[in-house]
């Protein structure tokens, strides 16, 4: 069976919130690791890849690797019955049916009892290839999802320019164009705030903007997010969170 | 003019 408990239900919330517009059911894979989720779109131009670590958790009990299938709509009604501050514990058989969701208040004199009821998912998983990118940018995570839903307006997607002198984000569509150029800065008393540029050679790539903007959800997760580019493969959009992370993998658009 | 590719084209369905 599966114990797992964590001390903060709106860190699952906001995962789930992160991700649902994205991936509809998914199966929660439970291992010794913790618990993870890899789940493409529709179209296969994006694909969503999170874990919640066993340290995270406290306890993590389990005996099998079990995958939990999720209709995260689903599960989206559920946790709207715990508050954040709610301790979360999640209970599974190890043939389940069903998840069991408790909600117990910090003072611990309200408990609620939630099942939810799981579904068989066949699920395509991708060989993600280890891949050494040419260029990291990590930068607020705020500042990022202004730029996205800044450039969205005019155009489709977006040209990412990674160099020496920073990185800019160009878009052009019918109205005219725009872009937003950051250089590499180290804000000592806010370090979240910094934009740091690992670069080992420069790259240039185009995204659909839909895409980024709809990463931009995970904001909530983390205030740092990284930007992971080499030419001609997806881009790598990691939240890291403390005890585990969501990445987002976006294929490129290429020309003919 | 450029198209949108799919993850299919980088990695591996496994």
């Amino acid at each position: 069976m599966l114990e797992a408990r964590l001390e903060q239900a709106g860190v699952l919330k906001k995962v789930v919130d992160a991700i649902r517009d994205l991936v509809q059911d998914i199966n929660f894979d439970c291992n010794d690791s913790g618990i993870a989720l890899q789940a493409m779109d529709n179209s296969h131009v994006a694909l969503v890849s999170m874990l919640l670590k066993s340290e995270g958790f406290s306890p993590y009990r389990l005996d099998r690797n079990i995958a939990l299938g999720i209709n995260l709509t689903s599960l989206t009604k559920v946790l709207r019955c715990a508050q954040n501050e709610d301790i979360l514990t999640l209970k599974a058989e190890d043939t389940p049916d069903t998840l069991s969701l408790i909600f117990e208040n910090a003072e611990n004199d309200r408990i609620s009892e939630y099942e939810l009821k799981l579904m068989d998912i066949d699920q395509e998983h991708l060989g993600i290839p280890e891949t050494e990118y040419a260029a990291a940018i990590s930068m607020p995570s705020a500042e990022f999802q202004r730029i996205c839903r800044d450039l969205i307006q005019l155009s489709d997607s977006v040209t990412i320019e990674a160099s020496k002198e920073g990185v800019k984000f160009s878009c052009s569509g019918d109205i005219g164009s725009g872009s937003v150029t950051l250089r590499q800065q180290n804000n000592v008393d806010k370090p979240d705030l910094s934009t740091k540029i690992e670069l080992t050679e420069p790259v240039t790539l185009t995204f659909s903007l839909k895409y980024l903007v709809n990463f931009c959800k995970a904001s909530a997760l983390s205030s740092v997010v990284t930007l992971s580019l080499s030419n001609e493969v997806p881009l790598l959009v990691e939240y890291a969170m403390g005890s585990g992370f969501v990445r987002f993998y976006l294929a490129p658009k290429i020309g003919e | 003019v450029k198209s949108q590719t799919t993850l299919g084209r980088f990695f591996n369905l496994s």
